[in-house]
């Protein structure tokens, strides 16, 4: 079987604790934590027979024979050595304690001995000093701590070495994907190493564009010639989709370089001559504008903004007694997203004024239209029964106007339905005689 | 129709024409789908005629324009309490028929009011009774096919009572008189209903609406002195009419 990991945490307590200890001791305790911590020693209890450099009861903590302490006394003797309420740190992940009485004890005072409690520290090997052999950093670029451990790393253009300790210069691949970032040529500011070749791809979600902005310590070795500067040994090629790669040199930043691409990129190339300082940049991403929508007749598009964006959300909607039509056909509702193309997924609709449809027809009666057209919203028609064979329920014609909802609606309070009721008794022509 | 004229076209579009097994019999159209007429135009040897015997014609004065086309009923109501096996018991003298489809009313074909609730009957009031029936021309009874009409007067009820029991005296076999029945006519003779008008309106006029007042029904020779037609009196079957249809 594997040896058990040492514990985190543990308790040490002098023989007999908490009644007193015997004379004529000598006990050691060996306390050690898993690699990579630290061991923190607190004391909850200490009182030992207290004496000048405590030189008759006493207990020394080391680390790997390195005095940490001797301690004697209690919390309020005046001579002895008491650690108070301070935690003891070991350097390393073990600690040794030993505890030691002569032969002889107060009779006056007896004297509990000791009891203390140990627990594992995560040692920030990042934070460690230069080791004094000149063997350099414990990381050369970055050092990330862990628990127990630590880590390694480098800048981009580096790979970490197999001695998981030092970088070297390795610059191609690199992918960006965040949505911001900085970039930064191989030791930049610092004099870089020659012949570098370094790739850099920023590449993120379609429907973002990529802008970068250099900062202005642009340093890339640049040749004059007649026709100008000319980047001839060094440069920064930027390339995106579909248009010509741009090499830039010389000591002017760029500046601010908008892409209008989701992918941008950076070939940097040196020869193994030359000077340059090299680049940074910061880069940001911006989300693709569509154009604005303008508007639609008898509807409103909301929301209303200045500009239109990526996964923006436009919807349409009618005013009242009209409806969504697009292609031909109604629709219930209608949205449209701005999409990576810049494009909106969907056209705007059109709003159509809304059509109640043929009236019902009235039983021995008929409808006329009053006011509108075709039966759309807000017309207007009267039923009325054929008289004088007929008459209306009620005694009155009803208008019904084209409602919102698309329904005929009685404008009568009372009457909602037109019903004719046949007329009784009442020829049209009556028999008459002028004869006595 | 005795001593009466041809109706004008038009004049009386609630009148109807039916011929039963071969009979002749009137009656007017009430609503779309009802017409009422007489039990007695309807039931034969004391059994309710079939449906499907029964042509129902209307719209037109003269018999040989309005055989073109006639409807039959679907269904016959004849009022219960109408039972006459000797044919001497008219009393309750109504029924109703019922249209397979609506009539669509024009100015040849409409409905007749039916009286109000609690109409009265003033004794002298003119009142218009039409039908096909037969008339009597120089003395000689005829069928002319053509709707006649005449006016004639309410008679008080106790005159028409002492009419009968006056007939009754001289004849066997005369029908009695009841609270349900009304008479019209003159006491000189010579105006009257007659066979073929059984089931016709008699019709009152009141604020410019014909409404039916009574049914024809019987009477003791057509337009005879000191006799009067007899009618059924509408006013005393208004519930049960409205329960009929109601329920129909």
């Amino acid at each position: 079987l594997p040896d058990p990991d040492p514990p985190m945490f543990g308790e040490v307590r002098s023989p007999r604790f908490p009644q007193p200890y015997p004379p004529n001791l000598q006990q050691q305790w060996e306390l050690s934590v898993p690699e990579g911590f630290q061991i923190r020693l607190t004391f909850t209890h200490l009182d030992i027979e207290a004496s000048a450099g405590c030189h008759y009861d006493s207990l020394t903590v080391l680390y790997q024979e390195k005095l940490l302490g001797k301690f004697c006394g209690d919390e309020n003797s005046a001579d002895g050595h008491h650690p108070g309420n301070h935690p003891i740190l070991s350097p390393g992940n073990t600690l040794t304690l030993i505890f030691q009485t002569d032969n002889s004890n107060p009779e006056r005072h007896q004297n509990l001995g000791f009891s203390a409690h140990y627990q594992a520290t995560d040692v920030d090997e990042c934070s460690a000093p230069e080791p004094p052999d000149r063997s350099g950093p414990l990381c050369s670029q970055i050092c990330l701590n862990t628990l127990g451990s630590y880590l390694c790393s480098c800048h981009h253009g580096y790979e970490l070495r197999s001695d998981q300790r030092t970088c070297v210069l390795s610059c191609g691949g690199g992918i960006f994907d965040e949505p911001e970032g900085h970039l930064f040529s191989p030791g930049f500011p610092d004099t870089p190493p020659h012949a570098v070749s370094c790739q850099y791809i920023i590449s993120v979600e379609p429907g973002f564009t990529v802008s970068l902005n250099f900062t202005d310590n642009f340093h890339i070795e640049s040749v004059d010639t007649e026709d100008g500067s000319v980047c001839l040994h060094h440069w920064l090629q930027v390339t995106l989709p579909d248009r010509e790669p741009v090499k830039l040199c010389g000591r002017s930043s760029p500046g601010l370089m908008e892409t209008n691409s989701s992918t941008v990129r950076l070939d940097y190339h040196t020869d193994d001559a030359g000077q340059s300082r090299g680049w940074s940049l910061d880069y940001r991403t911006h989300r693709v504008q569509c154009p604005f929508p303008g508007g639609v007749a008898k509807g409103r598009v909301t929301p209303i903004l200045m500009e239109y964006f990526y996964r923006d959300y436009l919807h349409v909607r009618c005013d009242l007694g009209y409806k969504l039509m697009m292609d031909g056909q109604e629709i219930q509702s209608f949205s449209t997203m701005c999409q990576s193309s810049g494009r909106w997924h969907l056209p705007l609709p059109e709003c159509h004024i809304i059509d109640c449809g043929e009236p019902e027809p009235l039983l021995n009666g008929a409808v006329t239209v009053l006011s509108g057209l075709q039966n759309q919203y807000r017309s207007v028609v009267q039923y009325h029964c054929n008289e004088p064979f007929y008459s209306p329920l009620g005694g009155v014609n009803v208008n019904f106007t084209c409602d919102a909802d698309r329904q005929w609606r009685s404008t009568h309070d009372i009457v909602d339905r037109m019903t004719c009721l046949p007329v009784c008794g009442q020829p049209t022509e009556l028999i008459s005689g002028f004869q006595r | 129709i005795i001593g009466g004229s041809d109706a004008p076209e038009k004049t009386i579009p609630w009148q109807v024409m039916l011929s039963v097994d071969g009979g002749r019999g009137g009656g007017m159209v009430i609503a779309d789908r009802w017409i009422m007429t007489a039990a007695h135009v309807l039931v034969k040897n004391g059994e309710k005629v079939a449906p499907e015997t029964v042509r129902i014609y209307m719209g037109q004065t003269d018999v040989q324009t309005l055989t073109d086309t006639f409807v039959f009923p679907s269904s016959l109501h004849i009022h219960p309490g109408y039972k006459n096996p000797n044919l001497l018991t008219y009393n309750n003298d109504i029924a109703l028929m019922k249209l397979h489809q609506p009539i669509t009313f024009n100015s040849s074909v409409m409905p007749l009011c039916l009286p109000a609730e609690g109409a009265t009957y003033h004794t002298g009031i003119m009142g218009l009774v039409s039908g096909f029936g037969i008339t009597i021309d120089q003395g000689r009874r005829m069928l002319r096919n053509k709707l006649k009409y005449v006016q004639i007067p309410l008679v008080d009820q106790e005159t028409c009572s002492n009419s009968v029991s006056m007939f009754k005296r001289i004849r066997t076999h005369v029908p009695d008189l009841t609270e349900n029945m009304f008479c019209a006519g003159v006491p000189e003779g010579s105006k009257d209903s007659c066979q073929g008008d059984s089931g016709s309106a008699f019709t009152l006029r009141e604020q410019g609406r014909f409404y039916a007042s009574g049914i024809v029904s019987w009477g003791i020779d057509c337009g005879k002195q000191g006799t009067y037609g007899v009618y059924t009196r509408v006013t005393n079957y208004l519930p049960w009419i409205s329960k009929i249809m109601q329920e129909n």
